[in-house]
């Protein structure tokens, strides 16, 4: 476990918890697209189909079911709680996600490591994850207000991204065969659409200025 | 071999 990697860790569970217990605190989801963390919470599911048969470590185990029961909190939260349900933005989180989704399972079919029901799981949910915050960036371009909840939101998941290309870095140059072409591709498309985000998000915090997206 | 690494990244 070397720092990139644990600071990634670290930055994507921020990201989650500080998202669930904003919701869970201020009771409302507006500016979150249940698209986005639907998509988040079938990642983990498809991708910690081994939880129980694959030990790794009692961290791994841990972090596991604290994104899992943090995603599916929030999808919880954001679909059946009487309060948060109502401050949904049902009609601007419209970004169809099966379209993403399918061509991900199709994806998955044809390129794994393994031709494996676990392995076919786990490459679906790397492409998947890739992809997952586009309905998140199409509702922030179309409702065009960014406030804290979800500029950091998307802000934390992109450091958690970067770090994470940083570990694969670290990893390849010290650790032999080292070599993950999905995840590599896949991180750095997932890294490539949070660039542009990044770019107006610095920007407004450098002119202290309201986040606006173009349009 | 590289291919069947184990799966220890989150």
């Amino acid at each position: 476990m070397n720092l990139f990697r644990l600071a990634g860790d670290m930055t994507h569970l921020v990201s989650v918890v500080v998202l669930l217990l904003k919701i869970h605190t201020i009771k409302s989801c507006a500016g979150v697209s249940l698209k986005t963390q639907e998509l988040y919470a079938l990642v983990f599911a498809a991708r910690y189909l081994d939880l129980f048969v694959h030990f790794v470590s009692l961290y791994n185990t841990v972090m596991k079911l604290v994104f899992l029961a943090s995603s599916f909190s929030i999808v919880w939260y954001m679909r059946k709680h009487k309060i948060v349900r109502r401050t949904y933005d049902r009609e601007h989180d419209t970004f169809r996600h099966h379209f993403i989704v399918l061509p991900c399972l199709v994806l998955a079919l044809l390129i794994n490591e393994r031709f494996t029901f676990r392995e076919v799981m786990w490459a679906f949910s790397i492409y998947l994850e890739a992809v997952a915050i586009l309905p998140q960036l199409v509702l922030l371009q179309r409702t065009r207000n960014i406030d804290n909840l979800t500029g950091q939101y998307v802000f934390f998941l992109g450091a958690y991204r970067v770090l994470y290309i940083l570990n694969w870095i670290y990893r390849y140059f010290t650790e032999p065969h080292f070599v993950h072409w999905i995840s590599w591709i896949a991180g750095i498309v997932q890294t490539v659409l949070y660039a542009d985000f990044f770019y107006y998000y610095i920007i407004s915090w450098k002119n202290n200025v309201k986040l606006e997206l173009p349009a | 071999g590289c291919l069947d690494a184990p799966k220890d990244e989150l």
